[in-house]
């Protein structure tokens, strides 16, 4: 049982029951600053909470985080919590982070896919999708990273429900989707969206879909620059960044591509370490060092966010 | 649980446009049951493909056939599954 967030192992990975009890804790310890709210529940019926930083105002300008939309990448979700303390303990004591709150809210979703989460531990830990049933066929799941509706159903996506990259029945099938879609939208004051995946030292931004550039494409770029300078000065881990179509492949119907033509114009996806020795099995001893370093282009981020409002 | 014992995960290095129409190929072929941790993107980036241990000799073939280097990843995936969740346990204890 975790007592409290202090006793919790941030180096180590956590099953769901954990990480929800977790929650609680932070929550309980951090009253005035820290709050659950559950946006909706999966197709499994598990409860998907987000954790909303605030020192409060009325629907402030907001910074969303989701980390384990794909739920085999494991140091996500663990960077999620790590990150998520981090939040919690340095406001109040670390200038940089208690000027962001002061200004802006912060939403962190850690579980962004329960059920598939849950699956990895109990029975395949190299499950991605949803668990959502697929009519007419026999396998299960949809990639909810190309369930939304931007470019929903082109080629960089699969029609067949057996890939791991099938986009589903229709945009936002996925309930796990359709929660974030509606807090988004109802929000309507949320400047920046930060999806986090692994593994492969990336930090892409829109579009996937196109390989037209974004409007935005110079602030987007820029700010990718900055933001991977200060992760890279912690350890030296080395990133690339660009456009999801240009830095990997067309991608359809991405988080990211959805976010930005809604109007969050600071829409990135992390693609957290490694190059390649271990893939989705990051050992546990790394989940500290990445997390450290993440926060740093995290920080870069936030504050320019705050600096400059639109 | 699903048991990973002898699956591996290959690094390819493409080195053209065409090696990786092959490789994207791969996926296709359901019997196989690869699974693409990274997928083809292109010839400057890896590709990290994780086999079965029943399809391990077919997919090798197909690499070394078409002249397409790869090194293993991971050895046997199954070891470092059981390495995570003993680490699990042990900071549970």
């Amino acid at each position: 049982l975790v007592r409290n967030t202090n006793s919790f192992s941030y180096s180590t990975y956590h099953t769901l029951d954990e990480i929800y009890n977790w929650i609680d804790s932070l929550v309980a310890e951090h009253p005035d600053l820290v709050s659950k709210i559950q946006i909706g529940h999966t197709y499994e019926n598990r409860p998907i909470y987000v954790l909303k930083f605030s020192t409060g105002g009325s629907n402030r300008p907001a910074i969303w985080i989701d980390t384990g939309i794909h739920s085999r990448e494991w140091i996500t979700q663990a960077t999620g919590i790590w990150t998520a303390k981090k939040i919690a303990s340095d406001y109040g004591k670390e200038s940089t982070l208690t000027s962001i709150l002061n200004n802006l809210d912060i939403f962190l979703l850690i579980v962004t896919n329960p059920d598939g989460f849950a699956y990895t531990h109990s029975t395949n830990r190299m499950w991605r999708k949803t668990r959502s049933i697929n009519a007419g066929s026999a396998c299960v799941g949809v990639d909810p990273n190309r369930n939304w509706d931007a470019g929903f159903g082109g080629p960089g996506a699969s029609k067949n429900p057996c890939s791991e990259t099938y986009h589903g029945a229709y945009p936002h099938s996925e309930s796990e989707v359709k929660a974030i879609v509606d807090f988004l939208l109802s929000h309507g004051n949320v400047k920046s969206l930060l999806s986090i995946h692994s593994y492969s030292q990336m930090l892409l931004f829109p579009y996937g879909y196109t390989n037209n550039l974004a409007p935005d494409h110079e602030a987007l770029n820029n700010l990718a620059r900055e933001a991977l300078s200060a992760l890279t000065s912690l350890h030296g881990t080395k990133y690339t960044y660009g456009t999801t179509f240009a830095t990997i492949y067309q991608a359809d119907g991405t988080t990211i591509d959805w976010a930005y033509n809604n109007g969050i114009k600071y829409s990135y996806t992390f693609e957290l370490r490694d190059t390649g020795r271990y893939g989705f099995i990051l050992p546990a001893n790394q989940i500290i060092p990445t997390a450290e370093e993440t926060w740093l282009a995290l920080v870069k981020i936030f504050e320019h966010v705050r600096d400059n409002p639109y | 649980q699903k048991l990973f014992v002898g699956d591996q995960v290959l690094r390819v290095t493409a080195k053209n446009e065409e090696q990786l129409t092959l490789l994207r190929g791969l996926e296709g072929m359901e019997h196989l049951q690869v699974d693409l941790w990274r997928s083809p993107a292109k010839a400057s980036l890896p590709v990290d493909i994780h086999v079965p241990f029943h399809s391990l000799q077919s997919v090798k073939a197909f690499l070394e056939y078409n002249d397409i280097p790869y090194s293993i990843m991971l050895e046997d995936l199954q070891l470092l599954l059981d390495q995570e969740q003993e680490e699990m346990k042990r900071s549970r204890m």
